[in-house]
């Protein structure tokens, strides 16, 4: 998966972290001070379509290439995460409660063409 | 759609820019995944030593906030699918009573509307008492749904695991009572200071969602 450079055009990994102090959001969440709202993007040329983790590997492109060019004209592939984590979040709930919870699959960890 | 620029043309949904709209995004993804349909506005401010404490009991060995982050130690069977809670409720004590001092919790509302407590555990801070106490739940007419007796003598911290019935309650309301004693007040039955603070320690589990079969 690869990570987005100023210059990326490729599908690939955006980092991007919310600070909840800086939102307001300090005086009721805990833990953590933040999160890696992590998104996808960029573009998904046809050849690399198919391949999660972005051509891994020279013979997944040259297949998806030949896949590419029979079902050319069906569509686009699309930028999509491929891996998400979990955040544990500790907080204060309407009723002055502490709430601890996981959510599932919340942090985006790597991104593919679908 | 049909745009050149950096994106997803696949999905139709342009990628936002960093700035006031992907914040606005951020804050309602973890709204909506946390199930609350607004963030929270925190009017009572719990000490931080009764926190910490708390947390101490709950979780042995690590007492630093940032070591209860990982992920749940065990949840199995059907619980295992969906989000589970841990839930840390603390008392509201009243201990103007002439009778005893008397706990409240709010836990009907936590911490969201489609999670359920499936297992409640009441933590009290106990002073040695030299008579007999009892503990009763009481409902909302002010009968006593549930009584138990503490054993004489024994200070320090007592957990009672509540009944699964008591869980669906509006307001958990608990009352000391001390058969016997001088002066039942609050002040001498509940251990003092800051860190040492009633409270429930709940598991929740959000429902299951989609049709239930029903077996009549």
């Amino acid at each position: 998966s690869l990570r987005c450079a100023p210059d990326s055009a490729l599908c690939c990994l955006q980092d991007y972290y919310v600070d909840f102090r800086a939102i307001g959001w300090h005086d009721w969440i805990i833990k953590p001070e933040g999160y890696q709202l992590n998104y996808c993007v960029g573009q998904c040329p046809l050849h690399v379509a198919g391949s999660p983790g972005m051509a891994a590997s020279f013979h997944s492109a040259v297949l998806n290439l030949v896949k590419a060019n029979s079902i050319a004209g069906a569509g686009h592939a699309c930028c999509v995460p491929t891996h998400r984590r979990p955040l544990s979040v500790l907080y204060f709930d309407r009723g002055s409660n502490i709430v601890k919870t996981d959510i599932p699959d919340m942090i985006v960890e790597a991104c593919g063409c679908s | 759609p049909g745009s050149t620029a950096v994106g997803c043309p696949g999905c139709g949904v342009p990628t936002p820019a960093p700035g006031p709209t992907l914040l606005e995004l951020a804050k309602r993804q973890l709204l909506d995944r946390l199930h609350l349909s607004e963030r929270p506005n925190v009017t009572r401010a719990v000490p931080r030593a009764a926190v910490a404490s708390a947390l101490r009991r709950l979780h042995p060995g690590r007492a630093r906030l940032q070591g209860l982050l990982g992920p749940f130690a065990a949840w199995d069977g059907p619980a295992a699918e969906a989000q589970g809670y841990e839930i840390v409720s603390f008392a509201e004590t009243d201990t103007t009573g002439t009778l005893g001092p008397e706990l409240q919790f709010e836990l009907s509302q936590v911490p969201a509307r489609d999670v359920e407590i499936v297992e409640a555990q009441l933590w009290l801070p106990l002073r040695a008492p030299s008579a007999n106490v009892t503990l009763q739940v009481m409902g909302p007419d002010g009968a006593a749904l549930s009584t138990r007796r503490l054993v004489a003598g024994m200070g320090g911290w007592h957990t009672f695991t509540l009944p699964p019935g008591l869980h669906g309650l509006p307001s958990l309301h608990l009352a000391l009572r001390c058969h016997g004693c001088l002066h039942p007040d609050g002040t001498r039955l509940l251990s003092p200071g800051p860190a040492r603070r009633p409270f429930v320690a709940a598991r929740a589990q959000a429902r299951a969602r989609g049709h239930r079969v029903g077996k009549r």
